[in-house]
């Protein structure tokens, strides 16, 4: 093994990454959890730890760029160069950066991960048999709303399980729209758009308007690949199209005609002869896993092995049950030492290049309209994507009813309510309930709190997500709780936040903005700042200063759809931002939307 | 597959960095690119000497068989998909 000169590495252990952008080629979830892995190679032989944050300077920035992407070290198209990455210090020093022209995957060609449908998340399954015919790619047959969609099992005529795939109908990635998906025909500086474009951009991405006019409303998000299209060439995402013809012949599948390194590509058009667009067709791709591995091994201070099976050997190979090799944890033990893990005699079986469970996030119900022959999407619990950069770290099992027979509109109150990745949460003796006014597909649950967040007591006062971190907050008598995913701080007391002896317990909470939250209990208030975790000075304050005319004694306070939600029995007051009550009515109703 | 004895026409497609380079300009920039020479080596009059050093110099370094020649094992790696980080040098 080698170090950089002077033997660079981290002062400190406790390690943070942020993710700047995402590539199109994967889903945000599978991204996410292939670097969350490949940090796991590390810390699994050293005493360091890694933490994904979602805002601010990280130890390590990762990022997805083409060509040249900010740093003056080019990328150059499509295979080649990979990615490269920084040695450890300040600024742009232990970045990652991952070259976009690449197309990822986890090293054994397209996953095309699936949303909403009946199948959790699970990946499309090609080929799969729908009404007797066999298909290898994402088909809108049997719909009206040109959703592509796939089977998540070889045959959707026998099991009937299946998703919808990645595209802009049905989400965007990043931007400022939280996924809405694409509008169109949408109109930009004056011209009408019926597709994603990459006009007005200069890194090549994908993108559209989510409204009719990015000119009015400027709110856009970036298109997601289809599991059709091509990679590189001179229109990155656009799907192939076949039949295209090429120097006056006619291909209908993919070709290397015309090349001399064999690589299969076709167009973009009907015809390459006059339109001269084309890219790459699918390919296995590259294991963002195995790559990101071997970069951050760069990011931490190690520079490139001599030795060929060792991950940090600078050329691509796919290992399909990958090992650090002894050498890679000679290298990195003599910057860091060993940390507690067990002496690896053996190389301790890292992680297998097959994704562990995927961290399947929030259930969502599905797209609305649903015509037939798709089945409804009973109790659809498939993936959504929080699309602004923070990504909630979301519990590693999916949330499953565990009393179906529970139902909300039975209850006369909740302990707590409030919103967690845009879905309003009920809870209630150990159970909770979701409504996500997004997709209306009525109320979710009942789920169990325990399994969702363990080690939350049965009954708490209030809750409360904090919208940078995504980070809960859980409040139980004179308790609070800080989960991120399932891993859990706390309970520790709530003097710990500069909350006195004399408050009983928490009632509410109303998210602030730039990182405050209110707290509410009894008959006062404290500003409590998320980031250092200690309410602000001149708190507590009087609820009834400030917010007049909703009762005292409210038994829930939560911010939802921006207006402020006081309740109080069956009753709740909704106040505008500007402390105007404009509704009273009934949560069971009004809110729930129960029958 | 190319059509069997159909002269198969070779396309620059736009878009595409860099059209196809020769084998010894591809050495050049592999052994610029990492380290394994520098800008002033490249322009020297010695040009034929350093390719061979460098080369010697590569091939230790990823395990190949040290030849010093641009030989297929050689051009295959500098082919091969790889990390951007230079194996010399800063």
């Amino acid at each position: 093994f080698l170090t950089f000169e002077g033997d660079l590495k981290w002062e400190h252990t406790d390690l943070t990454y942020r993710v700047i952008n995402y590539s199109p080629d994967l889903d945000r979830a599978v991204i996410n959890d292939a670097f969350k892995r490949a940090f796991k190679v590390w810390s699994d032989v050293t005493p360091l730890t890694f933490t994904q944050i979602y805002s601010g300077e990280a130890d390590i920035m990762i990022m997805f760029g083409s060509g040249e992407h900010g740093d003056g070290y080019p990328f150059d198209g499509k295979d080649g160069l990979l990615a490269h990455a920084f040695p450890p210090g300040r600024g742009i020093q232990g970045d990652a950066h991952f070259d976009d022209d690449e197309f990822w995957t986890l090293g054994t060609g397209l996953v095309v991960k699936t949303r909403y449908g009946n199948a959790n998340g699970a990946d499309c399954h090609f080929p799969f048999i729908f009404e007797g015919r066999s298909y290898s790619r994402c088909i809108t047959e049997g719909r009206t709303d040109g959703l592509p969609w796939c089977a998540t099992t070889a045959s959707y005529d026998r099991d009937k399980k299946y998703g919808f795939c990645p595209s802009e109908l049905l989400y965007t990635n990043g931007g400022n729209s939280d996924g809405s998906p694409c509008v169109f025909p949408f109109v930009f500086e004056g011209t009408s758009y019926d597709a994603c474009t990459t006009d007005g951009r200069s890194d090549g991405y994908r993108w559209c308007a989510t409204t009719a006019s990015f000119d009015q409303d400027k709110k856009y998000g970036f298109c997601p690949n289809r599991d059709t299209a091509v990679i590189g060439g001179n229109s990155q995402g656009d799907p192939c199209v076949f039949p295209f013809t090429f120097l006056g012949e006619s291909y209908s599948t993919c070709t290397s005609q015309g090349r001399q390194d064999g690589k299969l590509w076709c167009a973009t058009t009907s015809n390459y002869d006059t339109d001269k667009k084309w890219g790459f067709c699918p390919d296995r791709g590259y294991s963002i896993f195995l790559v990101a591995a071997h970069e951050f091994g760069h990011s931490l201070g190690l520079d490139h092995s001599t030795v060929r099976e060792a991950l940090m050997y600078p050329m691509y190979s796919y290992v399909q049950d990958f090992q650090l090799h002894p050498d890679d944890v000679r290298g990195i033990q003599y910057l860091y030492g060993r940390g507690s893990g067990p002496a690896p005699t053996a190389p301790v079986p890292a992680p297998t290049e097959e994704p562990q469970p995927l961290p399947t996030e929030e259930p969502q119900p599905a797209p609305t309209e649903e015509p037939q022959p798709m089945p409804t999407e009973a109790g659809s619990a498939s993936t959504t994507e929080e699309e602004e950069e923070e990504e909630t770290p979301e519990p590693t099992s999916e949330p499953v009813p565990v009393d179906p027979s529970r139902d909300a509109c039975a209850e006369k109150n909740f302990d707590a309510i409030t919103e967690i990745n845009g879905e309003l949460h009920f809870f209630k003796d150990g159970k909770y309930w979701t409504l996500s006014s997004f997709w209306k597909s009525g109320i979710q649950g009942a789920f169990s709190v325990a399994d969702t967040w363990p080690g939350l007591p049965p009954v708490i006062d209030a809750a409360f997500q904090d919208v940078l971190t995504k980070r809960v907050f859980f409040f139980a008598g004179r308790q609070f709780w800080v989960f991120s995913g399932k891993s859990v701080l706390g309970p520790r007391g709530i003097e710990k936040l500069g909350i006195g002896k004399d408050a009983g317990r928490i009632t509410g909470a109303l998210q602030r903005g730039r990182g405050k939250v209110l707290l509410f209990s009894g008959e006062s208030y404290w500003r409590l700042d998320v980031k250092v975790q200690r309410v602000d000075k001149g708190y507590p304050r009087a609820t009834d200063d400030v917010f007049t005319g909703v009762p005292l004694d409210a038994r829930n306070v939560f911010l939802y759809q921006d207006k402020y939600h006081f309740c109080r029995g069956s009753f709740y007051w909704r106040m505008t931002p500007r402390y105007q009550v404009d509704r009273v009515g009934y949560v069971k109703y009004d809110i729930l939307q129960c029958p | 597959a190319p059509l069997p004895g159909k002269p198969q026409a070779l396309v620059t497609f736009p878009g595409e960095l860099g059209s196809a380079l020769t084998d010894r300009e591809l050495a050049e920039r592999y052994l610029l690119r990492f380290g394994y020479t520098t800008e002033a080596e490249a322009r020297t009059g010695a040009r034929h000497v350093s390719l061979g050093k460098a080369l010697r110099r590569m091939q230790r370094q990823l395990g190949l068989e040290e030849t010093g020649q641009l030989d297929a094992g050689t051009l295959e790696a500098m082919r091969a998909p790889r990390c951007g980080v230079p194996d010399v040098g800063t």
